[in-house]
C-alpha cells in the first residue's frame, strides 16, 4: 500500500458515496446513465468473486464489499426507488457494443484460462469503458449538473492515481501487470476530456456544466 | 506471481 493507491481508494469510494447521496438525497436520477451504474455493478460482481476463494486483508474484503454493496444500492435507487425520474430516453447508447469485444477480449488475453481469471480480466476492461454510457447521456442532453460532474472527476482521478500506484511500484517492487495498466491507461485517456471541461466550466464557473 | 499478486487491488 502506498500513498498513490490509498488516495485512488480514497477518491472512488468519495466518487461512489457522492453518486448514491446526490440520488438518495434529491430523490431523483436526473441525467444519470442508469446503464453505466449497471455496467459497474457488474465490474464489482465480476472482479470480486475472490471473496469466495482467497483472504488478503480485513481492508480488502471490507472495500471490495462497500463497492459492491453500493454499486447495487445505487442501481435499485435508479431502477426502483426514483425510477420516475430515470430520464431512459436520453440513456440510449447501446451497451451491446462494450459488452461483445470486453467479452471477446477477456477471452483472448488473460493471465489464465480459468473462469475466475477470465471474469477478472472482462471486469477490468468493462471499467475502462463502463462510463461511456454517462459521457454519451452527458453529450447528448449537453450539459451535467455540478454534483455529476463532481462525481466524474472522484471517478476519473481514482484510476489516474492508480497509474501512479503502478509507477511507483514497478520501481520498488519490480510489480507489473500488464492488462490493468494498460487498461488503465485507456480508462483515464476517456476523462481527460471531462478533465479539461470540469476545470475550465466548473471549477472557475459553477452551475452546470454545459456544452458548446 | 503476477497471477496472485494483482488481486490485493480493488
Amino acid at each position: 500500500m502506498n500513498i498513490f493507491r490509498l488516495a485512488g481508494d480514497v477518491s472512488h469510494l468519495v466518487a461512489i458515496i457522492i453518486l448514491f447521496l446526490k440520488i438518495w438525497k434529491s430523490k431523483s436520477c436526473a441525467g444519470i446513465s442508469g446503464k453505466s451504474q449497471v455496467l459497474f455493478a457488474l465490474v464489482f460482481t465480476s472482479r470480486y468473486l475472490d471473496l469466495f476463494t482467497v483472504f488478503i486483508s480485513a481492508y480488502n474484503t471490507i472495500m471490495k464489499l462497500v463497492f459492491l454493496v453500493l454499486s447495487y444500492a445505487t442501481v435499485y435507487l435508479i431502477y426502483m426507488r426514483f425510477r420516475g425520474s430515470y430520464d431512459s430516453e436520453n440513456d440510449s447508447f447501446r451497451v451491446e457494443f462494450l459488452l461483445v469485444p470486453v467479452t471477446g477480449l477477456a477471452f483472448l488475453e488473460n493471465y489464465a484460462f480459468t473462469p475466475l481469471e477470465i471474469l477478472w480480466t472482462f471486469s477490468i476492461f468493462l471499467e475502462a469503458v463502463a462510463i461511456m454510457p454517462q459521457l454519451f447521456m452527458i453529450t447528448k442532453t449537453g450539459e451535467a449538473e455540478s454534483i455529476t460532474t463532481h462525481y466524474l472527476f472522484f471517478l476519473g482521478l481514482y484510476r489516474a492515481l492508480y497509474l501512479a500506484n503502478w509507477v511507483w511500484r514497478y520501481h520498488t517492487e519490480g510489480f507489473f501487470d500488464q492488462i490493468a495498466v494498460v487498461s488503465g491507461v485507456v480508462q483515464t485517456i476517456f476523462y481527460c476530456d471531462f478533465f479539461y471541461l470540469y476545470v475550465t466550466r466548473v471549477l472557475r464557473g459553477s452551475g452546470k456544466m454545459s456544452l458548446p | 506471481t503476477s497471477q496472485i499478486k494483482h488481486k490485493d487491488e480493488l
